[in-house]
């Protein structure tokens, strides 16, 4: 069966980000906009707040706005 | 719309202030 979506929210791919380098909740919203993975709003900031639980990353501030990130 | 993407950060900050 074909995928409705390109983009999937999940735990891995988060990961990947993070390790990559640090980001607001406003570059990860980017990176899984619900266009590209055909999950709500609500689902999206639902999920990604679980994911970010789970990942407990480092946070800092660059140009006075939190980032997130994850070291290997 | 970039007012959307505001509030589903603020939301998601919100969740994450209530964890961290």
């Amino acid at each position: 069966t074909p995928s409705s979506s390109d983009v999937q929210l999940t735990e891995d791919a988060v990961r990947r980000y993070l390790i990559r380098k640090p980001m607001t909740t406003k570059d990860l919203l980017k990176k899984f906009q619900t266009k590209r993975t055909g999950l709500s709003s609500e689902q999206t900031v639902n999920v990604l707040a679980q994911i970010l639980k789970r990942l407990n990353p480092e946070r800092k501030s660059i140009n006075e706005k939190m980032h997130f990130y994850l070291t290997e | 719309s970039s007012s959307e993407a505001d509030e589903m950060a603020a939301a998601l900050e919100a969740e994450l202030n209530d964890f961290m």
